[in-house]
């Protein structure tokens, strides 16, 4: 799949 | 991290500090709109499920708790304090909680990456982030004599979007694989809603007046 969206922010 | 991220957090954190020294200093929340904050911890709640099941850093899980606590006590604060409930501006903060979580709920129903609820959620929150400070601008047309500390608070919120798009643009540009078309795009409209206010902040400061939103 796809990656998924970076989830490293606020 | 780089240093547009940090300064981004900072504005914000500090935005929430301003915000609540007014609250509890001078017991008063006049100007501020319930909704946006109900609709920040919304945002907050949605986006942070996975505070516990996805570590990035003691850095980023300390924030999500400070944006948590702070938006939940704010809340607290404006309906249940004995005192300070009597400033809200209640008649004046009416804009529709539907108009902006309907349409939000429906987009990240239509374009979340994967069918989760955490994920849905997710995506739920990027959407209401970028148009929950719409009922505080409405309010603060509003509001006569808008005093500092709101002016101030809402500068510093647009602030800490501005630095968020700067923050992107580094990464566009150090980072692989850092494409995030929603989340820019979310970003750029909710900077874009500041425009306005930005623009007559600016034009008080210079002529040295108090800060008024034409209506």
């Amino acid at each position: 799949s796809a990656p998924s969206p970076a989830k490293d922010e606020l | 991290m780089n240093v547009f991220r940090l300064a981004g957090d900072m504005m914000h954190l500090l935005s929430i500090v301003v915000l609540l020294l007014k609250i509890t200093g001078i017991k008063s929340c006049r100007g501020i709109s319930l909704k946006t904050q109900e609709l920040y911890l919304l945002v907050f709640i949605t986006r942070y499920l996975d505070i516990f099941t996805n570590f990035v850093s003691l850095y980023n899980t300390v924030m999500k708790l400070v944006f948590l606590g702070t938006s939940s006590a704010i809340v607290y604060y404006m309906r249940y304090d004995r005192i300070i409930k009597l400033t809200y501006d209640k008649e004046q903060d009416t804009f529709k909680y539907l108009l902006l979580v309907a349409p939000s709920a429906v987009l990240a129903l239509a374009t979340s990456h994967v069918y989760t609820v955490l994920e849905v959620l997710w995506t739920f929150s990027i959407y209401l982030e970028a148009v929950a400070i719409m009922p505080q601008l409405v309010l603060l047309q509003r509001t006569q004599n808008i005093d500092n500390l709101t002016g101030n608070y809402v500068f510093l919120l647009g602030s800490y979007r501005g630095l968020y798009i700067l923050n992107w643009i580094y990464r566009f540009f150090t980072e692989k694989h850092y494409r995030q078309w929603l989340v820019w795009t979310c970003g750029v409209v909710q900077t874009i809603i500041y425009c306005d206010f930005f623009y007559y902040y600016f034009l008080s400061w210079q002529n040295n007046e108090k800060l008024a939103l034409p209506a």
